[in-house]
């Protein structure tokens, strides 16, 4: 399938919570979005990868000026399981390679991946759609990265 | 944002590989996914959470029928590493809730997280993006996640 990156994108008014080591249980995730359902926080992206020994992280973003509401609501949570640990990062990019046939995107994974690791850049979360490879990484480097990826990718620098 | 759920999608012929415990530095996520493009493995999910004591995981799936051709790409890369720990399951079926106006979805994400807690469902990976929320749960448990999920958000069912 002809992979086509169209574009890239940079999005750098976010925030990242991660929830680790908490309850591999049903219902916990449950319990984290109803918490912020109800402050009507936006949350973007969510992932959580397979878990470990009963416990799991999961990590979402939201806007940053939502970094504090967010913390003061999972706070309380966290203390009732009596696992897990909240960590937060304001400082972070989501750079996002863009376009139709992501579907068998091994290749595009790799290609995008690649770009960061030649610029130095480590990935701290990915997450992936039909249309779209996201990958969080430092603020400093998101425009590094936007370069990087629209070279390896050819797209003309707009 | 008026949430609007239009549909429940269930795929029940893919595996989920996951590589834990993987050293997170530059480079590791771009070797991992060169040795898939190599083999011309198609990966559909890639999700990677925020990683603790500069170790992290990534977990992926592929169709059912390349697992052991993914196992095998990768063993070799692990020990290499000197790090990290395959897992592989392919009694996984991956339920999603689809629809528009997904990106405030920590209502619709706790809605859908809601239905599986109150089926018993343990989630074990998450995904999202701008039209759909995808949840990795045992193979077993497919079609009763369709259902619930299907009368909490209204659907007809067809
Ligand atoms: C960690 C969390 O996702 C848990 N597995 C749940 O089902 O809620
Ligand atoms: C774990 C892996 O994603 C690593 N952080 C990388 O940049 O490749």
């Amino acid at each position: 399938e002809k992979l086509l990156v169209t574009g890239v994108s940079l999005k750098k008014d976010e925030a990242r919570v991660s929830l680790a080591d908490i309850p591999d249980r049903p219902g916990i995730a449950a319990e984290v979005f109803e918490r912020l359902a109800e402050k009507k926080i936006n949350v973007d992206v969510i992932v959580q990868s397979t878990g470990k020994n009963n416990l799991n992280t999961i990590s979402f973003t939201v806007p940053a000026k939502d970094l504090k509401d967010t913390e003061e609501s999972l706070t309380s949570l966290v203390s009732t399981w009596g696992a897990g640990e909240i960590t937060l990062d304001d400082k972070i990019a989501i750079v996002s390679a863009v376009g139709i046939g992501m579907k068998s995107h091994a290749g595009v994974a790799a290609g995008m991946f690649k770009a960061l690791a030649k610029a130095g850049i480590n990935i701290h979360m990915i997450s992936t759609s039909e249309i779209k490879i996201s990958c969080v990484i430092d603020k400093e480097h998101g425009e590094e990265a936007m370069r990087i990826i629209h070279s390896v990718f050819e797209l003309d620098a707009n």
